[in-house]
């Protein structure tokens, strides 16, 4: 960070006479969750260089696609779920073995596991057929998604859009730390989240998505859909914030985890395991 | 040594050629990107550029600098340029003429978008080597990489209306700025 120079006003941020504990100072709620913010300007993390943020999601909970102009590193303190980077360009490489219409039918209450593992098989020779829709129904196409539970580090690169989802019983909670000091954050220094869809929620009105700045015929000649659905995009009406509560089944095409994985014992080993 | 390395390092690189494009489509436009990759001393700099050229009632598609700003300083011609902050919010919607330049920073969202008869013509300047971009709507795009159950959350819409957002567009960076048999041909030939 040295070899990049400091600008003049950070040149003293580091003169620090004590340290003291640090506890959130903000926090952002929506309809599934919130979001915990420690003061950016607090000196010592102004030293340092980062922001640092809590991600609590409740059960249910979906946190919408989001990025940051900073390399973000996080740790999922408690719970489990599922996740999603979107890596511009790659493929979509996960892809539903069956329609849509019949997984809502058949599929309802099932275990996600068994989900996941019966859409892998059939898998094959699919390709042609994803992302069409006919007799048998749509089906699905995306990028990767990854199981994330307790003791998990997750990396992400400024400018990639992540959500994730609450796939337990309990809060998810994810302590994020935001290198805004990092020479691939080129804004000031502060965190700025961008995000792909939602809303600020009832605590931040003039905060809409990215979607919402446009005109929504520039949109919707974009995306090649009508004015009404490019309206809807920009969820202008929307209050429930960046985490949102999902109704009904959360599906999408994700590998089934480890039976071992799943277990505490992959965590805590028994007495006779080395 | 240095004779041989650092003196004789390549440091310049034609934008303008149309056959080094890197994006081109008939009747739209092109875009060519001079990088490290492409120009090495680029890497010492942490600089990049890119020259577009956009045709007629057609646009670039809705997008964002992962990590680097941007300066696009117009060369000919005219086109509206919006750009969104993290907001949400309308930073920019200008016509931008021949001669202006436009900051777009790191994260913000911009479309260019000509009306009419009007071709535009610029050159971006990005503060960093290895520039990345992201799409908003096309073939390559973030909303196309959502699955469907997060599209339809959390814009609260129908899974017909999400798989539309999706797979209705099929480019992946340049398409008309107005729909047309012609547009759903090209579509057609390109998938």
């Amino acid at each position: 960070r040295q070899s990049f120079g400091v600008p003049p006003q950070l040149q003293n941020e580091c003169n620090l006479d004590n340290l003291d504990v640090l506890q959130p100072s903000e926090v952002i709620k929506s309809e599934a969750g919130r979001v915990e913010l420690w003061d950016h300007n607090n000196p010592q993390l102004r030293c340092a260089g980062v922001s640092i943020a809590r991600f609590i999601i409740e059960e249910g909970g979906l946190y919408l696609p989001t990025y940051f102009s900073s390399p973000k590193i996080s740790y999922v303190v408690q719970g489990m779920g599922i996740r999603g980077v979107v890596v511009p360009g790659c493929a979509e490489t996960f892809m539903d073995s069956q329609p849509i219409e019949q997984q809502q039918q058949g599929q309802e209450g099932e275990a996600w596991g068994q989900q996941g593992q019966q859409r892998q098989q059939g898998q094959q020779g699919q390709q042609g057929q994803q992302g069409q829709q006919g007799q048998q129904g749509f089906r699905d196409m995306h990028q990767k998604v990854e199981h994330v539970r307790h003791g998990d580090i997750i990396a992400i690169a400024p400018g990639s859009a992540q959500w994730v989802y609450n796939t337990g019983k309990q809060p998810l909670i994810i302590v994020a730390l935001f290198d805004i000091a990092n020479y691939q954050n080129q804004l000031d220094r502060s965190p700025r989240s961008f995000r792909l869809a939602g809303s600020g929620g009832q605590e931040q009105q003039q905060k809409g998505n990215m979607l919402s700045g446009f005109d929504p015929k520039i949109l919707s000649q974009a995306l090649k859909i009508d004015v009404r659905l490019a309206q809807e995009l920009q969820n202008q009406k929307d209050s429930r914030g960046n985490i949102v509560l999902v109704k009904g089944p959360f599906q999408v095409a994700r590998p089934p985890l480890r039976q071992k994985y799943e277990s505490e014992t992959w965590r805590h080993p028994g007495p006779q395991d080395n | 040594g240095l004779e041989e390395t650092i003196c004789s390092m390549r440091t310049h690189e034609s934008i303008d050629d149309p056959a080094r494009a890197d994006v081109y489509k008939p009747n739209l436009g092109r875009l060519t990107t001079v990088n490290s990759l492409t120009l090495p001393i680029l890497q010492f700099l942490k600089l990049s550029a890119t020259r577009g050229i956009l045709q007629g009632n057609s646009m670039v598609l809705p997008k964002y600098n992962m990590n680097a700003n941007e300066l696009l300083y117009a060369t000919a011609g005219q086109a509206r340029i919006q750009v969104v902050n993290d907001n949400g919010e309308n930073v920019l919607d200008k016509q931008v003429q021949k001669g202006q330049l436009v900051v777009l920073p790191q994260g913000f969202a911009y479309v260019i978008h000509s009306q009419g008869n009007n071709n535009f013509e610029w050159i971006s300047f990005k503060t960093n080597s290895n520039a990345m971009i992201s799409a908003l709507a096309g073939r390559t795009s973030a909303l196309r990489a959502l699955p469907l159950q997060v599209l339809t959350n959390a814009y609260q819409i129908s899974l017909e209306e999400a798989r539309k957002i999706k797979f209705n567009t099929l480019e992946t960076t340049l398409t008309h700025a107005s729909g047309g048999q012609q547009q759903y041909i090209e579509q057609i030939v390109e998938a």
